[in-house]
């Protein structure tokens, strides 16, 4: 299994929508 | 046109700016008491120095990423094939195929997790908790630890002291969750829940399964929260109270309060331990500027039932896309996104083309020895006073979902003179 680990998360906005079914990104989080 | 690829493609940055200040610098981009960021908390690295004063040294980059390879040998461990139990409660056919949990003591669940700040019982009681995308379970060390007790900078939670506290019945649905959320069936003592849950580092807690009011913030109370009350707790959970578990099982924090957020929820983590992120529960601010991907299903059995799977598509350096094949992360059975593993883990020829093409885009400067899962190292002991430039990298995920990301997520400083690529390969391409 490959894992998107937290350093490449860094300062990304990362979006749980589980009961919409999708996962988000956006720039500039933090 | 040429200079506007380049300044898409490139990264340029001093190499002092990847190492963390020594004093915190919190990030504006919290505002605590701000009503539109009311379930907001504030997430900080728990070894920075955003985070409360250490009572313990804390550990090295080395031990960091021994912990996290010891992280992901437990998630695979727990994804593979011969983990899959069918709906009648039988072994499947891969019974007989043995899986060997890492057990390596001295290594932590993963070392380079963040932490929240959040209040348990009434009145509130603050507790710093690890918040974990990859687990369920929400536990803290509990008074009177009638077996034992690790050193945490809170004060340990005592129930007794709690107005609205309670245990949970052997008998209540919650307690036959503990199944699916630990991993472990769930005792019974007096008829009150007994928890365990096991990690692969053999670290543990078990405890019972308790019920109390959750605080975030003055305005997000939820009352009856289910969590696990420690009694017995081991391993190198570093000064921390416990861990809150966000994963997508009934007993997670993201279930327990869909009725106010709808499974919503949101994070940013700093761009190094010397500043702060955030955790939002709820959709509270604009996803305008967010781009989405479907989260895949996975195949691996009802151990996944924690985790979120996604899709790559694609992967460029530099604006160049690589060449990999579809059945390279098809073959892996996937890919998870963790809050709690510190390097993506790409599969070893998806990790191979990455690495091949940023070392080719980075060959001006010199290459210095791998340094312990990292393979792409740099020596920028004669740019400390110069910008350096390096090549972005971005992530197609399914649905043309295209992430590019920070420079702080491409290299990863070693020390004063030597900085890696913070990516690495799994030793097997079918895990």
């Amino acid at each position: 299994v490959a894992i998107f680990g937290n350093t490449q998360q860094k300062t990304l906005e990362v979006v749980y929508d589980v009961a919409g079914g999708r996962l988000g990104f956006g720039a500039g989080g933090c | 046109d040429e200079e506007d690829d380049d300044l898409h493609h490139f990264h340029t940055l001093h190499f002092t700016s990847l190492f963390p200040q020594s004093l915190c610098t919190p990030s504006s981009s919290f505002t605590p008491g701000s009503k539109q960021r009311s379930s907001t908390l504030q997430v900080v690295h728990r070894h920075g120095p955003c985070s409360v004063p250490h009572l313990t040294t804390p550990p090295s980059l080395a031990e960091i990423l021994a912990a996290d390879e010891s992280r992901v040998e437990s998630i695979q461990a727990k994804l593979a094939p011969s983990y899959e139990i069918t709906r009648a409660g039988k072994r499947n056919k891969y019974k007989d195929r043995k899986v060997d949990l890492p057990v390596q003591p001295g290594r932590s669940l993963g070392s380079g997790n963040y932490i929240v700040r959040v209040g348990l019982g009434t009145p509130p009681k603050t507790l710093s908790l690890i918040f974990d995308t990859g687990s369920d379970l929400t536990w803290t060390q509990c008074q009177p630890c009638a077996r034992s007790c690790y050193q945490q900078q809170d004060p340990i939670f005592n129930p007794s002291s709690s107005s609205s506290y309670s245990n949970v019945s052997c008998a209540s649905s919650q307690c036959s969750q503990l199944s699916s959320a630990t991993g472990n069936t769930p005792g019974c003592s007096t008829k009150t829940c007994v928890y365990g849950i096991q990690y692969g580092d053999q670290s543990f807690s078990v405890g019972f399964l308790s019920k109390d009011t959750l605080t975030i913030s003055k305005s997000a109370v939820f009352q009856n929260f289910f969590f696990g009350c420690g009694q017995n707790n081991q391993g190198l959970f570093g000064n921390t109270a416990g861990l809150i578990g966000l994963g997508r099982d009934q007993l997670s924090v993201v279930s327990q309060t869909a009725g106010t957020y709808g499974k919503y929820f949101s994070y940013c983590l700093p761009s190094s331990s010397s500043s702060t992120g955030h955790l939002s529960l709820g959709r509270s601010r604009a996803s305008g500027s967010v781009i989405f991907t479907p989260f895949a299903s996975s195949s691996q059995g009802a151990a996944s039932n924690s985790f979120y799977f996604v899709d790559i598509d694609g992967i460029s350096v530099g604006g160049r896309a690589l060449s990999i094949s579809q059945s390279v992360f098809q073959a892996a059975g996937g890919t998870i996104v963790d809050s709690g593993t510190v390097i993506t883990r790409l599969p070893p020829a998806a990790y191979s083309a990455l690495s091949t093409e940023f070392q080719q885009q980075m060959k001006k400067y010199p290459v210095a020895p791998a340094y312990s899962i990292l393979d792409t190292c740099y020596d920028f002991s004669n740019y400390t006073n110069t910008k350096i430039v390096i090549p972005t990298i971005s992530f197609t995920f399914r649905g043309n979902a295209k992430v590019n990301l920070d420079a702080s997520g491409i290299l990863i400083a070693i020390n004063g003179k030597q900085a890696c690529l913070a990516f690495a390969g799994n030793s097997d391409s079918s895990t």
